[in-house]
């Protein structure tokens, strides 16, 4: 008994850190390790293998609780819509530029729609992508309305039959309420101009971010309902926990992982890959 | 927030009689709850809270009426303390161009931090030259460039390898008496040994007087990590932490100065050219707090 009181307090503390470390967050860490309490019973405690074996189960039930939404082309013809959205340089425009190419390579005919008015070579940078993939680029001049962009975005979809419309917009700080009406105008627009029609919502996450990132994820979340995640930047050293606390409180799916800033670098995601990764 | 909880912690110990030391350890529990959900790094809490610890087992929080507001006013002031009480100025060189290098994390804030650098250094009767030094990202230098002419500063644009551009950058500044040099670079992950070589070959041939990160306030626990490794290759003379016009509580920024024990010398505040502000230590240790 004695050796399993000295094994299990410093391994849960140790366990506890790499959970904080990989950016789980204080809560969503203790709620495991408390979890693992229950579960487990003292003996186990001793067994670290075992232990961790039992976390990555958590882990993985509340990332596997959701599914990602359909990718592929519509089999009713309509252009499958995808609005990315998320706070500045987390890497939207470069991930519409690898996922304009996945669709691609798979025979898919895609649009892409510079709705970032904004920033200073934005609507440049999309179309350098644009150009890389083989996407036509529906843009207005930098300053135009943005839910002016995604109308005719829309139209030219609709007339080139298209298969995938993939929208891209500024960075926004979810604090910033003139923004985010901005966003919500956008969302009105597509879902008025194309009503029933596959739509997707993605927000796109940057791995190094901290616990922000939920109040982000529920921001986004009230104004446009968000179908997906992609969480970029994975080829550092972050870890990206944060989803996980999203996952559970706001069951958003985590569609891709981005890993680098090529063509090729988006992978759609792993929740076993991602689940082991936290351990390495 | 933290004040809060705190108090709630000490009326219920304080009905126990006097206030030992052990009734601290659970004020501290929640002294460290707080630091990180305000992500700052786990290592630099443990440090953080020892230093608290010390003070918060003094008469000034064990006999105090509110002993609550003792220890957030301990926290505060150890805060303000690491965070950096004595303001750090830009490094200048008079006579030749001196240079001031942008680095760090993809999307973290480098280019339009550049162009704010440029019209902070104008205002203060400078004639700094931007430097489009990212050859890899679409349209990068077009994005320096469009910032650049919104200030009326020149931008420099040059073709061949980041080096080159910074190389080449020099002799047009001294030709045309621009000084400083502000070098925006391509994002880098602090893990590509051939990006983070490139950085180095730069320093080398360009003798920065200021080498500064330019780091995301909303990062988390690995703000300690690349902080580390740019210190490390580089020797960083400061940090630029961007986007504090969020609610990010902002914990990378204790994070990074005490591992690195370098400056924060600005903060950016928005996506407008005028939204960078001198770095306040105290303010900094609020945000933290919550
Ligand atoms: N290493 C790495 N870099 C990435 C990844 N995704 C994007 N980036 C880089 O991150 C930086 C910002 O990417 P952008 O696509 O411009 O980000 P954004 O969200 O569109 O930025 P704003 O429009 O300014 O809000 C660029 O340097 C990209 O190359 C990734 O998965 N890994
Ligand atoms: N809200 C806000 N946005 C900022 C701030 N600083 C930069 N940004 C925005 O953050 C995004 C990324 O800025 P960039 O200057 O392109 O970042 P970067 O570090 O040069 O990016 P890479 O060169 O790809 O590594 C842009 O949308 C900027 O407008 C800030 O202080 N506040
Ligand atoms: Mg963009
Ligand atoms: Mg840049």
């Amino acid at each position: 008994l004695f050796a399993a009181n000295a094994g299990s307090a410093p391994t849960l503390e140790a366990l506890e850190e790499l959970l904080i470390a990989a950016d789980l967050g204080p809560i969503v860490a203790g709620q495991i390790i408390a979890a693992l309490h229950q579960r487990l019973g003292r003996r186990d405690l001793k067994e670290l293998r075992h232990v961790e074996e039992t976390v990555k189960e958590e882990i993985l039930s509340v990332l596997k609780a959701t599914t990602p939404p359909p990718l592929s082309a519509d089999p009713d013809a309509r252009p499958r819509v995808f609005l990315f959205l998320g706070v500045n340089g987390s890497g939207k425009t470069t991930t519409i530029g690898k996922f304009a190419k996945r669709l691609i390579d798979e025979g898919g005919k895609v649009i892409v729609a510079g709705a970032d008015t904004f920033r200073a070579a934005a609507i440049e940078q999309l179309q350098v992508w644009g150009k890389r993939v083989g996407a036509h680029v529906v843009c207005h001049q930098a300053g135009a309305d943005p839910s002016a962009v995604v109308f005719d975005a829309l139209q030219a979809a609709v007339a080139r039959q298209a298969t995938h419309l993939l929208i891209d917009t500024a960075g926004r700080l979810h604090t910033k309420r003139n923004l985010m009406e901005e966003l919500k105008k956008i969302h009105r627009v597509i879902s008025r101009q194309m009503p029933g029609a596959p739509y997707e919502r993605f927000m796109v996450l940057d791995a190094t971010s901290g616990l922000n990132a939920l109040a982000q994820a529920r921001e986004f979340h009230d104004a446009v309902g968000l179908t997906g995640l992609v969480l970029t930047k994975l080829d550092g050293t972050a870890k990206g926990g944060i989803v996980v606390a999203i996952a559970q409180h706001l069951k958003v799916p985590i569609a891709f992982v981005g890993l680098g800033e090529g063509l090729d670098d988006l992978q759609p995601f792993s929740p076993e890959a991602f689940t082991d990764a936290l351990f390495v | 927030g933290l004040a809060e909880r705190l108090a709630l912690v000490f009326k219920r110990l304080r009905g126990h009689g006097r206030l030992t030391e052990e009734n601290i350890i659970e004020a501290l529990r929640e002294v460290r709850l707080a630091l990180l959900e305000a992500d700052v790094n786990f290592k630099v809490v443990k440090g953080f809270i020892e230093r608290v610890r010390e003070r918060a087992v003094g008469r000034e929080v064990l006999e105090s009426l509110t002993p609550g507001q003792q220890v957030v006013k301990v926290v505060y002031e150890e805060l303000v303390g690491v965070l950096g009480s004595t303001r750090v100025p830009l490094a200048y060189a008079q006579d030749s161009p001196s240079a001031l290098m942008l680095v760090g994390l993809h999307g973290s804030g480098k280019t339009t931090t550049a162009a704010k650098l440029g019209r902070w250094l104008l205002s203060e009767g400078r004639s700094p030259l931007l430097v489009a030094a990212d050859q890899t990202r679409p349209a990068a230098r077009e994005q320096l460039q469009i910032l650049g002419n919104s200030l009326g500063l020149p931008v420099f644009v040059g073709t061949g390898t980041s080096l080159q551009v910074c190389q080449e950058s020099r002799a047009v500044a001294k030709e045309r008496g621009h000084n400083p040099l502000i070098l925006d670079t391509s994002g880098r992950l602090h893990v590509d040994e051939p990006l983070m070589q490139e950085l180095v070959a730069i320093k080398q041939a360009m003798c920065p007087a200021e080498i500064l990160m330019v780091a995301d306030a909303m990062t988390g626990q690995d703000a300690v990590n690349s902080a580390l490794r740019f210190d490390a290759d580089l020797g960083l003379t400061g940090f630029v932490l961007t986007k504090l016009d969020g609610d990010a509580r902002g914990g990378a920024a204790l994070s990074i100065r005490s591992v690195t024990g370098k400056p924060i010398k600005f903060v950016g505040v928005g996506e407008k050219l005028d939204a960078l502000e001198p770095f306040h230590p105290d303010r900094m240790a609020s945000r933290i707090l919550g």
